[in-house]
């Protein structure tokens, strides 16, 4: 009789449910109705099968989101789980489309997918890419910003991962800052 | 215990075939 490892046929399960939601800023509807859920999964496998099947973050057109969040949270402030969080924002200049946006976004999902901040992943809420002709933006989003040990462990794992150079600042920011700003930037309550 | 999984391990699951 044969011996089966299970590993040849059970799909690796991921310590959470993720979903992917998209949007398309479609101006004759309100924001909540341009929101999409894709799909959601929770294995490794089925992570790539739904990567592989959709279009880069650089193939899509100005306006557009790709929203990664754990099952039960939706992507926006207002959700119990954001609305005292906050996110570690990484500003890409227009040539970093090219260069760095698929890149990048990649690595942020597989931060989340493989809980790469260890115990703080429980802090993670999700992760955001918005695609915009004045330059594209990716964040990871935490449920507290007041919880400085686990916020400040995610962005500097983060800023690591991404491969950002240490003289370069990166930010992180309340969404009730974000949410309440009167100009184009929003102060930072952690930087690393 | 949290499942964990780093980079590389994820990446070599990319292009697998499909499981049935």
């Amino acid at each position: 009789q044969e011996v089966v490892n299970p590993e040849d046929y059970i799909k690796h399960p991921l310590q959470n449910r993720w979903a992917l939601w998209f949007f398309k800023n479609d101006k004759s509807k309100t924001w909540q109705a341009n929101l999409r859920l894709i799909a959601k999964f929770d294995t490794v496998e089925d992570f790539w099968a739904l990567y592989n099947h959709i279009q880069l973050s650089s193939n899509l057109i100005s306006g557009c989101d790709y929203s990664l969040f754990k099952d039960g949270i939706e992507p926006m402030w207002e959700d119990e789980r954001n609305k005292r969080g906050g996110r570690w924002l990484i500003t890409l200049s227009k040539q970093q489309r090219r260069a760095d946006l698929d890149r990048f976004w990649l690595e942020t999902l597989l931060c989340l997918v493989g809980e790469a901040f260890d115990d703080h992943s429980d802090e993670v809420c999700g992760a955001v890419v918005n695609i915009r002709t004045k330059g594209d933006k990716i964040a990871i989003w935490t449920a507290d910003y007041a919880n400085k040990e686990s916020v400040t462990h995610i962005g500097r794992v983060y800023k690591e991962r991404l491969g950002v150079p240490a003289k370069v600042i990166i930010g992180y920011q309340s969404h009730a800052d974000t949410a309440t700003k009167s100009g184009s930037t929003t102060k930072n309550k952690f930087v690393v | 215990k949290k499942k964990q999984y780093n980079r590389d391990f994820l990446l070599g699951f990319q292009f697998m075939p499909a499981c049935v």
